[in-house]
C-alpha cells in the first residue's frame, strides 16, 4: 500500500497472506467463508499445484508468528473459467473463526457500488517509501465510475465492466505490487462488503491512474456455484 | 404524470420553526402535500411530516429564512418553486428573492406607496407572491419579472432573473433539468435508477443534487454536455443534443486570482504546470487532442493557455505543450483564507483516535469517528454544505466540534453529526456505548442471522418477532390493527405485511434507530419505545471486525 497508514492490528480480519510453500508472502487474499479464500488469478501463475501455496490468517506483522496466526495448506485452486483475474482457494481445513480471523461479506450479485462511496484496500505489498513496511497497511479512497475511469485522461478504455476503479484523482495513495488478490471493501451499515479484488494498475499511486479491481458482484454466481459443488 | 411530491425537495431528520403554520393529521406525506397546496391562510412553502404521529405541519417558511432544527422521524418537504432563483418562461411563478433591477437599483416594496403608487399590490393580486420588494411578474410581462424602483425618477424596471434550464441549457448543461431523453443519434436513454442494460455507479440516491430523474439527459460529471446511458446494449452512453439558452448564463461573481477550494473560479493568468511545463492553448488540439475546448465549456473561461479547472478536478490544470506529458496540475498560490483553513485542519488531523465508544449520552465523547450508523460520512461542523445549521464551533465552544467528528453538542441521546448526503440532514454515529462493547469470542461458530422469535433484539430490532407488548414506561401497547385510542393508517398489518405487526407486540416497521416501539393504549401518549434486551452478541458476522479500523486517511 502506497500512502495510507499502518492498520490497527487485526482490524481487517478477513485479510490473508498468500505465500509460497517456503512461506514467502507474494499476494493477498480474502477469507470469504471458513474454508474459502478469494484472490486474483494472476497470483496463481507460478504453479498449478495447490501444494505450492500456503495461506496465513490472523496476521498483522508479515514476518512475526503471533499467537493469532493460523496457517493452512491449499486443497484446491479454482480459476474463473472465462479468464477474469479472480480465483478461489479451498483451504485444507476450515479456519478457526475468532477475533483475529473473520470472513468478509460478499455483495449481492450484480450490485454496483455507488460513485461516491469510500472504500478501503489493505495489504503487505510495496509501500514505495511511504512507511509501514512489514505491517498490514490500509488506505481509503472513493470508487470512480467506469465512465470516468475510461476517459483518455485516466485509463482510456482499458477498464472492463467487470472491473472497477478506485483511487484519489491526485494519486498519492494506492494498492501496489504484493497487494494483488487482496480485498477492496466498502462499509455498508455496520459491515464491510468485499466489492473488489486487487488486480492491476499503471504504476502505483500516480495521478489520474487509479487502481483497478475485479468487480466481485459480477462473479457471485460463479463463487456460490464453486463453493456449493466443492 | 409524476407525483405531487416531485414538486418538493425532501430532507430527512429536519424540522423548521415557523410562526405561520397549520397542523393536520394525515396518513402519508402525499396527503400532507395536498393540504399544503390547498392552504389559504398563508402561502405554504413547505411542510413537515412525522410518520409515527402522522402529523402534518404546513409551513409558511422554508430553509431560505427559517432556523432548521434536527428531529428524529421528521421529514421536511420544501416546495421547489420557492427555492428556485431562476424563472421559467415569463416568470409569472417566479418566487425567488432578487430585489434589485437589472441596473442595480433597489426595488420598492409592493405594499409601499412611495416613491411610486403601485398599480399591483399584495391586496389587489393576492396570488402573485407580491412579498417584500422581490421581483415579480403580476401582469405577465413578456420581458419577465420586474418591480417598482426606489428611484423616484424611474417608476419600474425589469430584473435580471436567469432562465431555469428546463427547455435549454447554459454552460455545459450542469444544471439542465429538462425532459429530453434521447441521445444525439436517437437512442432512448436508460433510466438512471436502472442497472440494465448498463450497470453503472450514477445511483440517484447517492447523487441527490444531480437531479437524476427518470431517463432524462443530465450532466452529473463535468462532461461537455448532458448525456445518458442508452437502452442499446452495444452503446453504453452517448451525448444528447440540448439547445443552448438564448439568455446569458447566470453570473457566478468575479473570478479569483488565487486558489480557493478546487479552483473552479480561478481566472488568473498562470500558464505553467507545477513541473514547469508550458500549458497548451485550450483552443488548440496540438500536441494533445481533447474535448476541454472553449466551445464545450463556454462558462469556464478557457482563455489562452491559462490554468483552469473546467471539469470538477481537485485543482486547476492544463494540457502541456510537451507531447510526452498530456496534462499536469498547476501551482496556484492559495488565497489567504484557504491557507488558514488548511493549517487548522492539518493540526486537527494529528489527534489520535483514542476513543471508540462513548459514556452516558456521549456529550464528553472526543474520539475521531466520523461515520454514521448507516455508513454515511459526517459533514464538517464548520461547513454549511450540504446542510446549513447553527451547531458551529463558535456557538458551542465547549463541545469540541472539530473537523467532522461525531459529537453531541446539544445533549441528544448519543453522538451524531450532519451527513454529507444532502437528503439526510443528520444521523447518530456508528459508535457503541462503552459498556456495550462486544466481549471476546473464542469458539468457532456459524453465522448468526437477524431473525427468530427470541425475546431479545439484534441490531435495531427490525426483525424482532417476540411477544413483548409493553413500552419502556410500562404502558400497554395498542394492537396494530386497532384504531383506538390512536387512529393510524401508516403502520398496519395491511400497509406493512412483512413487518410482523401481529397483535399488540412491539415492532420496528420503520427501522427506528432506537428499536421496537408501539402505539400505546394511553390516549395521551401516541407511541413509545419498548425496552427489549439485546440478544447475546453473535459469535461472528461476516464483515464485522472486533477491532476498530483506523479508516485512514480521514478527510
Amino acid at each position: 500500500i502506497v500512502g495510507g497508514c499502518v492498520s490497527n492490528p487485526h482490524s481487517w480480519p478477513w485479510q490473508i497472506s498468500l505465500r509460497t510453500s517456503f512461506e514467502q508472502h507474494f499476494c493477498g487474499g480474502t477469507l470469504i467463508a471458513p474454508q474459502w479464500v478469494l484472490t486474483a488469478t494472476h497470483c496463481l501463475e507460478r504453479s498449478q499445484r495447490p501444494s505450492s501455496y500456503k495461506v496465513f490468517l490472523g496476521l498483522h506483522h508479515e514476518a512475526k508468528k503471533d499467537p493469532s496466526l493460523q496457517i493452512r495448506d491449499v486443497e484446491a485452486l479454482f480459476k474463473e473459467p472465462d479468464g477474469a483475474d479472480i480465483a478461489l482457494l479451498k483451504l485444507s481445513s476450515p479456519a478457526l473463526i475468532n477475533d483475529y480471523v473473520i470472513p468478509a461479506c460478499l455483495p449481492k450479485a450484480h450490485t454496483v457500488v455507488g460513485g461516491k462511496i469510500e472504500c478501503y484496500v489493505t495489504g503487505w505489498g510495496e509501500t514505495q517509501g511511504t512507511g509501514g513496511e512489514g505491517k498490514l497497511k490500509e488506505t481509503g479512497f472513493p470508487v470512480i465510475e467506469n465512465k470516468i475511469c475510461n476517459r483518455p485522461e485516466f485509463l482510456h478504455n482499458k477498464v472492463k465492466s467487470t472491473e472497477l476503479c478506485a483511487g484519489n484523482i491526485d494519486g498519492g495513495t494506492d494498492s501496489c505490487q504484493g497487494d494483488s488478490g487482496g480485498p477492496l471493501v466498502c462499509p455498508e451499515h455496520d459491515k464491510f462488503i468485499q466489492h473488489g479484488v486487487t488486480s492491476w494498475g499503471l504504476g502505483c499511486a500516480q495521478p489520474r491512474k487509479p487502481g483497478v479491481y475485479v468487480r466481485v458482484s459480477s462473479y457471485i454466481s460463479w463463487i456460490e456455484r464453486t463453493i456449493a459443488n466443492n | 404524470q409524476g407525483n405531487l411530491l416531485d414538486n418538493y425537495i425532501k430532507t430527512e431528520g429536519a424540522w423548521i420553526l415557523s410562526h405561520n403554520k397549520h397542523i393536520y393529521k394525515t396518513n402519508n406525506p402525499e396527503e400532507c402535500a395536498e393540504k399544503c397546496e390547498a392552504e389559504t391562510k398563508f402561502t405554504c412553502r413547505s411542510f413537515t411530516f412525522t410518520s409515527k404521529d402522522q402529523q402534518c405541519t404546513t409551513l409558511a417558511e422554508n430553509t431560505k429564512k427559517a432556523l432548521v432544527l434536527r428531529r428524529t422521524n421528521a421529514v421536511l418537504f420544501e416546495k421547489r418553486m420557492y427555492l428556485l432563483e431562476c424563472r421559467r418562461g415569463k416568470g409569472e411563478d417566479y418566487r425567488g428573492t432578487e430585489s434589485k433591477t437589472r441596473n442595480g437599483v433597489s426595488c420598492q416594496k409592493w405594499a409601499d406607496t412611495e416613491p411610486h403608487v403601485p398599480r399591483f399590490t399584495p391586496d389587489s393580486n393576492p396570488n402573485d407572491g407580491l412579498e417584500e420588494n422581490y421581483c415579480r411578474n403580476p401582469d405577465k410581462d413578456v420581458y419577465g419579472p420586474w418591480c417598482y424602483t426606489t428611484d423616484p425618477k424611474k417608476r419600474f424596471d425589469f430584473c435580471n432573473i436567469p432562465e431555469c434550464e428546463e427547455e435549454c441549457m447554459h454552460c455545459s448543461g450542469e444544471k439542465y433539468q429538462g425532459n429530453i431523453s434521447r441521445t444525439e443519434s436517437g437512442l432512448e436513454c436508460q433510466p438512471w435508477d436502472a442497472q440494465k442494460p448498463h450497470s453503472h455507479g450514477y445511483i440517484p440516491a447517492n447523487l441527490p443534487d444531480k437531479d437524476l430523474k427518470m431517463n432524462y439527459c443530465r450532466n452529473p460529471d463535468g462532461e461537455p454536455r448532458p448525456w445518458c446511458f442508452t437502452t442499446d446494449p452495444s452503446k453504453r452512453w452517448e451525448f444528447c443534443n440540448i439547445p443552448r439558452c438564448a439568455t446569458p448564463p447566470p453570473t457566478t461573481g468575479q473570478g479569483l486570482q488565487c486558489l480557493a477550494g478546487n479552483g473552479d473560479n480561478y481566472r488568473g493568468k498562470i500558464a505553467i504546470t507545477e513541473s514547469g511545463k508550458t500549458c497548451q492553448n485550450w483552443a488548440s488540439q496540438f500536441p494533445h487532442k481533447h474535448a476541454r475546448t472553449p466551445e464545450n465549456y463556454p462558462c469556464k473561461a478557457l482563455d489562452e493557455n491559462y490554468c483552469r479547472n473546467p471539469d470538477g478536478e481537485s485543482r486547476p490544470w492544463c494540457y502541456t505543450t510537451s507531447k510526452d506529458v498530456r496534462w499536469e496540475y498547476c501551482s496556484i498560490p492559495s488565497c489567504e483564507e484557504t491557507k488558514v483553513e488548511i493549517t487548522a485542519e492539518a493540526v486537527d488531523e494529528q489527534v489520535p483516535n483514542t476513543e471508540d465508544c462513548y459514556q452516558g449520552n456521549g456529550a464528553t465523547y472526543r474520539g475521531t469517528t466520523s461515520l454514521t450508523v448507516s455508513g454515511k460520512r459526517c459533514q464538517a461542523w464548520r461547513s454549511m454544505s450540504p446542510h446549513s445549521h447553527k451547531k458551529t464551533p463558535a456557538a458551542f465552544p465547549n463541545a469540541d466540534l472539530r473537523l467532522n467528528y461525531c459529537r453531541n453538542p446539544d445533549g441528544d441521546r448519543a453522538p451524531w453529526c450532519y451527513t454529507t448526503d444532502p437528503s439526510v440532514r443528520w444521523e447518530f454515529c456508528h459508535l457503541k456505548k462503552c459498556g456495550d462493547l462486544q466481549t471476546v469470542v473464542q469458539k468457532p461458530v456459524q453465522t448468526t442471522t437477524e431473525s427468530g422469535t427470541a425475546d431479545c433484539i439484534l441490531g435495531k430490532g427490525k426483525d424482532y418477532r417476540g411477544t413483548t407488548a409493553k413500552t419502556g414506561s410500562g404502558k400497554t401497547c395498542q394492537a396494530w390493527s386497532s384504531q383506538t385510542p390512536h387512529t393510524h393508517d401508516f403502520f398496519t398489518p395491511l400497509t406493512h405485511p412483512h413487518a410482523g405487526l401481529e397483535q399488540n407486540y412491539c415492532r420496528n416497521p420503520d427501522g427506528d434507530i432506537n428499536g421496537p416501539w408501539c402505539y400505546t393504549t394511553d390516549p395521551r401518549k401516541a407511541w413509545d419505545y419498548c425496552e427489549i434486551p439485546k440478544c447475546p452478541p453473535p459469535q461472528y458476522e461476516c464483515g464485522k471486525a472486533k477491532r476498530k479500523q483506523k479508516m485512514c486517511p480521514q478527510r
